[in-house]
């Protein structure tokens, strides 16, 4: 067994472990796992967390956010959530303020607006260009399957194809930069 | 994506995860992180864990979730973590991820696969002079 406390954290994201070693001192581990996990959020690691990265067909980033107490089993969660930077806050605002453990899209937003976090575009020119991109690459890599135009040569809108035909069996694009 | 386990100086745990996740994803597609048992879980006396990777084939196998129950009986975090990936792997060969496993007395571990490289995740405990990156190879 090694000496307690302890921070740990997938990638090496070191900011996030020291602001979160630094809260644990004199916060909680709840305390401490907002502070990392916002670090995060606000330096945009590797463009897989927070705002400005990730932009989805449409050219948005929308958030996904988790935070779970270990010794209660309370969960707050959001996902798919909208114009709001700080989503591990907003994960702990369910978390704290309903009794409810996941909220998901516009309505999120809206709850964490209630909650009094701040509404503005996730969008940067980074995430712009990644879009841009993509739409000039013929949407290529994209998730669809069984759908015409074909997806892997063209850009929707996609319409289900009259029978399913295939699974598709490619490598898809996750790495370090993409990733959940 | 993020994902964390903290444990406090009385063995107190907690998880959290925090992603925007794939890039050009299907609007409205939400990943594993958000998803208890699959992105992270945490329980008292017993430990944490985290992934990271293909959210939509992890989510269907609640890695955090098995890595725990896995350390719950008996297991120590990095064969708890090895173990929590492998039906993954078994049915979907081509799978892209990783876990990071902790339990409340301050042991930890990680298991990847897929990544080509070795899976790098941060540490800070009494036990490193600063944050320190360690290098896990994949199975």
């Amino acid at each position: 067994a090694g000496p307690l406390p302890l921070v740990i954290n997938t990638w090496p994201f070191t900011n996030a472990t020291l602001k979160a070693w630094s809260e644990i001192q004199t916060g909680s581990y709840l305390d401490a796992l907002v502070a990392g996990c916002s670090e995060c959020e606000s330096q945009q690691c590797d463009g897989t967390v927070g705002y400005g990265g990730s932009p989805d067909e449409i050219g948005e980033t929308t958030l996904d956010a988790m935070i779970m107490d270990g010794e209660t089993h309370d969960v707050g969660s959001v996902g798919d959530l909208r114009r709001v930077k700080n989503a591990i806050g907003v994960a702990r605002a369910v978390m704290d303020y309903t009794q409810q453990t996941l909220l998901v899209g516009e309505s999120a937003k809206d709850f964490a607006v209630e909650m009094g976090f701040k509404e503005e575009s996730l969008t940067t020119n980074r995430s712009a260009e990644i879009h841009s991109s993509w739409l000039q690459n013929k949407c290529q890599p994209n998730y669809r399957q069984n759908v015409s135009p074909d997806p892997t040569k063209s850009c929707g809108p996609y319409k289900p194809s009259s029978k399913l035909f295939t699974h598709r069996d490619f490598v898809k694009p996750i790495h370090r930069w993409n990733h959940d | 994506t993020i994902g964390m386990v903290v444990v406090d100086k009385d063995g107190k745990i907690g998880s959290g995860t925090s992603t925007n996740g794939l890039s050009h994803k299907v609007p409205g597609r939400v990943g594993d992180s958000p998803i208890v048992g699959a992105g992270s879980y945490a329980s008292g006396g017993v430990g944490g864990a985290a992934a990271t990777g293909d959210g939509d084939i992890m989510m269907r196998f609640l890695p955090s979730f098995n890595a725990v129950m896995m350390m719950a009986n008996g297991d120590t975090p990095q064969k708890a973590a090895e173990k929590s990936i492998m039906p993954i792997i078994k049915a979907y060969p081509k799978f892209v991820g990783a876990v990071i496993a902790a339990n409340t007395k301050g042991t930890y571990g990680a298991a990847c696969h897929g990544l080509g490289s070795p899976f790098k995740f941060s540490v800070r405990s009494p036990d490193t002079p600063t944050v320190t990156v360690i290098e896990q190879p994949c199975i």
